[in-house]
């Protein structure tokens, strides 16, 4: 269950 | 120009094998550091960075900055004409349209020469923050693969569980549940048996155990894996080289 986060939304764009 | 040579093919072949099926193309960045990749899968679930330091060739020459484009199967391809233990030299130009990979066999005289056509891939980089992980935990990577191939039979996801006792891998499915403790256990006489556990404080989170099998492809790197666990941070897998390492990073699933 749960939905899957991106790992976008972890680290940021160098 | 860059050239670099690695004692043995088989370091590279696993790189690849570790990472193919995660990515399709990736810039290999080589400079004065050694040769670097970082790169998601299409999902942009996961993200994996390798390092192969300068010690981990010889000799290490890179006079500018370099990326090499290039579709990990076409490498594959290429890298299943080298035997294990064949010197690899790697060579490209400053601005290449090839890598060139020669693979020598020091018993027979016998030298393989290839060229790889590169593509121009524009690559986003990620900054990954330097974290202090609530939980690490180093493990014998055969186990932590065989654990998420058996729950995986089980179900999609798997909840990790780290404290100061254990680390417990735990799942729910259709046909039923499974639940598997590593105890912290200090093995003296062969330490890759270890489970050892560096604990801030417990955590519990849900990952998608696709991902976590795909990673395992990398267990022929390193007899040990570490795993670093934090509420609401994507879960760092480390495989650790002699010069170098492959990391993981995996995104938590969320709203459980």
């Amino acid at each position: 269950g749960g939905q899957q986060g991106n790992i976008m939304s972890f680290f940021q764009k160098k | 120009m860059l050239e670099a040579r690695l004692e043995q093919a088989a370091v590279l072949k696993k790189v690849v094998d570790a990472i193919k099926d995660l990515v399709q193309d990736c810039n290999f960045d080589c400079n004065d550091s050694g040769i670097q990749l970082q790169a998601m899968d299409n999902s942009h679930v996961a993200l994996v960075a390798m390092h192969l330091k300068t010690d981990a060739f010889s000799p290490y020459r890179c006079d500018r900055n370099i990326a090499l484009g290039i579709n990990l199967a076409s490498l594959q391809k290429v890298l299943r004409a080298a035997q294990n233990d064949d010197l690899l030299t790697l060579k490209a130009e400053d601005a290449p349209d090839v890598l060139n990979l020669v693979f020598e066999s020091a018993e027979n005289d016998r030298i393989a020469e290839y060229d790889i056509k590169l593509m121009d891939i524009d690559q986003e980089h990620l900054g990954i923050p330097d974290t202090e992980y609530a939980a690490t935990v180093t493990m014998p990577s055969s186990e932590f693969q065989r654990i998420c191939r058996d729950l995986n039979a089980l179900s999609e996801s798997v909840s990790i569980e780290a404290a100061k006792e254990g680390i417990k891998f735990s799942c729910q499915g259709d046909i039923g549940s499974g639940a598997v403790t590593l105890r912290q256990n200090n093995n003296v006489e062969k330490p890759d048996l270890s489970t050892i556990i560096e604990l801030n404080e417990p955590v519990g989170l849900t990952f998608s155990l696709k991902y976590l099998v795909n990673f395992c492809k990398a267990s022929s790197l390193s007899n040990t894996v570490k795993l670093s666990l934090s509420a609401e941070v994507p879960l760092l897998i480390e495989y650790k080289m002699e010069s170098g390492y492959v990391r993981f990073y995996l995104a938590p699933k969320i709203g459980d």
